[in-house]
């Protein structure tokens, strides 16, 4: 762990008043590997250990406190406060049904999270959620959102006339007339490059006005998750992340590279395939994970 | 990077920075860097950018695409190939592929939609099945997925087709369980037919980082891992911890996926590969 190696780097701080110099050169080249082996992009890695040298560099050691542990504390507490600080919870509408968007390549978890959000809506928030599958492409995409919707007792709208615009049009539209209040928009899988699916989600998002859009993300994706990230924020201005797959052994730094370069706070986590398993963001549980 | 470049400690740092960007890793970054270091000491004359593609390529050694040597093992038995991955990685739309190329090269095929598990995981292999023009075995959702994969293996034999490819269900490789229902899956294909399955492809995610080492290294375990696939190539991922586990398992890739259709699945070539990692 990153406690054991800096407590080598770091034993002939001892004694001394300051972190300072080359001691610090060592330790925060620790930190970017220590980051890069958890998926941290590069340049977010890098930034982040630039920080880190800076706050290191002006401190005094804590009497009694190995600076290696001081230098860990460092490091956790500036990777928390990036992470998000606290928990940022969902924004829900005052008038009319809240609209959530699901958006993210392909195969992120963004059919299974939308059920799951309306599981934990109808359950423990006491709401009316109603669901909109908007996938059109994937074959038995529709199905799939239909039997999960089936299993929770939430009503699943179906694509319209092979159009995505249109069955988000009118999914919201149904859900109005029928009372519901949080409408979660499930959308296809796809690739940020591809300029006429990303198109797609942009006239949806135009009409709709989503009160919430949310960026969903394998927990184990690599650098990639900058490339992507950026790209749907540049085009849709998420305003969360959904982060899958963590009940899995990956480190999660592409958490840290997605807020870095978007500012979009993580919502939630997926933690297993059973439709209970979505869990609120906790800053500190990542930052443990990503540290290893 | 240029070819008339010097190799310079900032050119190599920039090096250094591309294949970390590709998710080739620390360590596997740092071999190709430093092996570069060595070879220009002794090569003025070589361009850099084929040095650089040979350090790679050197990385891929031994390896091999996805043309498999074919009829003369298997005689009139069928060759089973074994689809396995985490969760949404694309082995679904794999097998898809992989049945299309089949056919196209005038094999009978069988499908075996052995995911029993996830919401309406049958009916997508359904279509596809329909759309390849190829067979398909399936049964009752929640049905033991060895059961299917063994009513499957058999059916083919019955029938006599030539390829079996089994769609499994995607599981995390820290699931005990869920492992140990693949190594169930392996050991009844295997009793029912030895030999079988003939190939087990890992489906990788090309988006993924360096996780990938440990589900190379744990499916492998689990099921013998004979090759891998890399999907979603089309993207902007690179997929280079695939030469992280070829280090140091051995393991080759085979195929690469390059779109969402039936059609969007290549051999792997290391040199396109290779050069693709500077794209
Ligand atoms: N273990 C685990 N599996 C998950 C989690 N979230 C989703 N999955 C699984 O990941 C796979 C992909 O999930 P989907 O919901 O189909 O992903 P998607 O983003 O809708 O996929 P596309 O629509 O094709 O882009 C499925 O096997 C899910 O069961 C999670 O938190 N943990
Ligand atoms: N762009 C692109 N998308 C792909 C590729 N391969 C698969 N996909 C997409 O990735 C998503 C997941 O594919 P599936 O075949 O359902 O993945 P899976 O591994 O079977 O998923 P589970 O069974 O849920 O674990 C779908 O939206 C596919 O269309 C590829 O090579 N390129
Ligand atoms: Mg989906
Ligand atoms: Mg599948």
């Amino acid at each position: 762990a990153l406690q054991e190696r800096f407590d080598g780097i770091l034993r002939s701080l001892k004694g001394q008043a300051k972190i300072s110099g080359s001691n610090i050169e060592d330790a925060t080249r620790e930190i970017r590997r220590a980051l890069l082996e958890a998926d941290v992009s590069v340049q977010v890695a890098r930034d982040f250990v630039a920080r880190v040298a800076e706050e290191a560099r002006g401190a005094e050691v804590l009497k009694g406190v190995l600076p290696g542990q001081q230098f860990v504390k460092i490091v956790h507490d500036q990777l928390v406060e990036l992470l998000g600080g606290q928990n940022a919870p969902l924004v829900l509408a005052t008038g009319g049904p809240t609209v959530i968007m699901m958006v993210g390549l392909q195969g992120s978890g963004k059919t299974t999270s939308a059920a799951k959000l309306a599981k934990l809506l109808k359950g423990k928030m006491g709401r009316r959620p109603f669901l909109v599958a908007a996938d059109i492409y994937r074959p038995a995409a529709v199905e799939q959102l239909a039997v999960l919707g089936r299993d929770l007792g939430v009503p699943v709208f179906r694509p319209v006339d092979n159009d995505a615009l249109k069955t988000a049009r009118l999914g919201l539209a149904e859900a109005q007339s029928g009372h519901f209040d949080t409408v979660i928009l499930d959308t296809a899988g796809r690739l940020h490059i591809d300029e006429g699916m990303m198109q797609e989600l942009e006239r949806i998002r135009a009409e709709l006005n989503p009160h919430e859009i949310l960026f969903v993300a394998d927990s184990m994706i690599g650098q990639d998750a900058v490339r992507a990230a950026r790209d749907f924020h540049q085009r849709l201005a998420f305003t969360g992340v959904v982060l899958t797959k963590l009940d899995g052994d990956t480190r999660g730094g592409a958490a840290m590279s997605i807020r870095a370069v978007t500012g979009a706070p993580v919502k939630f986590t997926g933690t297993g395939e059973k439709l209970d398993a979505l869990e609120p963001f906790h800053p500190e549980r990542l930052a443990q994970r990503i540290l290893g | 990077l240029g070819t008339g470049r010097r190799v310079d400690e900032a050119m190599l740092d920039e090096l250094e920075e591309i294949l970390l960007s590709a998710d080739l890793g620390v360590d596997t970054a740092e071999r190709v860097v430093s092996g570069l270091r060595e070879r220009v000491k002794h090569d003025a004359d070589t361009p850099l950018d084929r040095l650089i593609e040979e350090e790679v390529l050197a990385l891929l050694k031994p390896t091999s695409s996805g043309l498999v040597p074919q009829a003369e093992n298997f005689g009139d038995q069928p060759r089973v190939v074994l689809v396995v991955g985490v969760n949404g990685t694309g082995k679904t739309t794999t097998v898809a592929k992989l049945a299309a190329r089949e056919k196209r090269e005038g094999r009978r095929v069988m499908l075996v939609a052995a995911d029993t598990f996830r919401a309406a995981a049958v009916e997508q292999l359904e279509i596809w099945a329909g759309r390849a023009g190829v067979d398909l075995v399936k049964a009752a959702h929640g049905a033991d997925p060895a059961a299917v994969a063994f009513d499957g293996l058999n059916a083919a034999m019955a029938r006599g087709h030539q390829v079996v490819l089994v769609d499994t269900a995607g599981r995390l490789h820290n699931k005990k369980n869920l492992m140990s229902e693949l190594d169930k899956i392996t050991r009844v294909l295997s009793r029912r037919l030895p030999g079988a399955p003939h190939e087990v492809l890992l489906v990788l995610d090309g988006t993924t980082g360096q996780n990938a080492l440990s589900q190379a290294r744990i499916f492998t375990e689990a099921t013998g891992v004979t090759g891998l696939v890399l999907t979603k190539l089309d993207g902007t991922a690179r997929g280079g911890i695939a030469l992280a586990i070829h280090q140091e398992l051995g393991l080759p890739v085979r195929w690469i996926g390059v779109g969402e259709g039936l059609e969007d699945l290549e051999p792997f070539d290391p040199s396109l590969y290779a050069r693709a990692l500077f794209e």
